[in-house]
């Protein structure tokens, strides 16, 4: 049994390019620190969902070979199957050979219909991988493709900037974030798994007051904790249920508490306008929250997750040589 | 020796429905509670 991989696919704000297989076959990927597989949809899917995005055709590339493994992800509103083949992924100039990935054959629901991805790159540890697949990443460095066994995210804050982010294989970009990273000990290896030491609002501990868990996760676009805990700190931001989400007053982000996540004993404030989404509603300004309740059960939880409204502020580095995850302020 | 991997950004799935008015919609064809979070949020798993 694999555990589910964590996609809040709703928010899903930043895409990549991908290519697999001989001439190369292109999709639009999202690049996820919370699962390990890689999928894609397949030319023989029958859902509408799959027809709406690019598709895999395997007898279109002379470097494909069929595996047959059965595959299937399990989502809230439906499920994802497919079978495993293998290909040459092709990532930037980067040739993975030999990667299986999942081409799917059923896509649930009708929200892949609308998304702007056509598939899932999964970068967390293997012991993740449905069916046991090697992960892109880890063939990436069993092939030597990276220098250094990392990578690394900068996830843009302007939606209106050209350069919507940016992944880095094989190192770090000093120039995306300020001062020195602050390394931190994976505590388990599936998902990035950190301690937290405690959360703090404008400088008093109101959660995870003898330490937790949390993982940092670029396929989660918000921030989530436990649901009691989001209840209440939706609470204490002045976050009011809004047509079935919770936003808040625009006017007030200036009045709004910082929130400090403090990690191997350095704090990681946000402020209101960071772990608020503005966005224009009917014309005018609208501001959600960005926590969003999530109870992970026993054995993998409870833990946090610090999805895209972290990283935007906190250039996040995946370090597999060391197991641990480096964060420093993002410019 | 670095392999960089541009990300565009777009607009999320939430904001494009909300954009057409379909997000409650949404949420209620899938029965989801983003205000009290019940079980049927397992679909953000």
């Amino acid at each position: 049994e694999a555990n589910e991989p964590l996609i809040s696919y709703l928010d899903l704000e930043y895409f990549g390019q991908i290519s697999i297989g001989t001439p190369p076959q292109n999709f639009t990927v999202v690049f996820d620190t919370g699962s390990s597989n890689l999928w894609v949809p397949s030319i023989y899917c029958v859902s509408k969902a799959c027809a709406a995005h690019n598709q895999f055709q395997p007898v279109q590339s002379s470097t494909y070979q069929a595996v047959g493994t059965p595959f299937s992800i399990e989502y809230g509103t439906g499920s994802l199957t497919g079978i495993i083949g293998s290909d040459q992924v092709v990532i930037e100039g980067l040739t993975v050979s030999n990667q299986q990935f999942a081409e799917s054959v059923s896509e649930p629901g009708k929200a892949f219909l609308d998304v702007s991805f056509d598939g899932i790159l999964g970068l967390a540890y293997p012991s993740l991988a449905v069916d046991g697949v090697t992960p892109v990443f880890d063939n990436m460095m069993a092939q030597n493709l990276v220098e250094l066994p990392m990578f690394s995210f900068y996830l843009g804050k302007n939606p209106e900037s050209p350069l919507g982010g940016e992944v880095i294989f094989g190192g770090f970009d000093p120039s995306r974030f300020m001062g020195t990273l602050n390394w931190v000990p994976v505590t388990q290896q599936g998902y990035w798994q950190i301690q937290l030491d405690n959360i703090q609002l404008n400088g008093t501990v109101v959660f995870c007051m003898n330490g937790c868990q949390a993982i940092v996760d670029t396929g989660t676009s918000l921030i989530t904790g436990p649901t009691k805990d989001i209840k209440k700190l939706q609470n204490y931001i002045g976050a009011t249920p809004v047509d079935g989400e919770y936003a808040v007053d625009c006017n007030n982000l200036g009045m709004m508490p910082d929130v400090t996540f403090t990690i191997n004993g350095v704090p990681y404030t946000l402020a209101a306008q960071a772990y608020t989404l503005t966005d224009k509603y009917a014309g005018t300004a609208f501001c959600s929250s960005g926590f969003q309740g999530l109870d992970i059960a026993p054995p993998a939880g409870p833990f946090w997750i610090l999805g895209d409204v972290f990283i935007r502020q906190f250039y996040s580095v995946f370090d597999r040589g060391n197991n641990r995850v480096g964060l420093a302020p993002a410019v | 020796s670095l392999k960089r991997v541009t990300l565009v950004r777009q607009r999320s799935l939430r904001k494009v429905m909300r954009d057409h008015g379909q997000f409650s919609h949404f949420c209620k064809a899938h029965k989801l509670d983003m205000i009290e979070y019940t079980e049927d949020c397992n679909v953000f798993k």
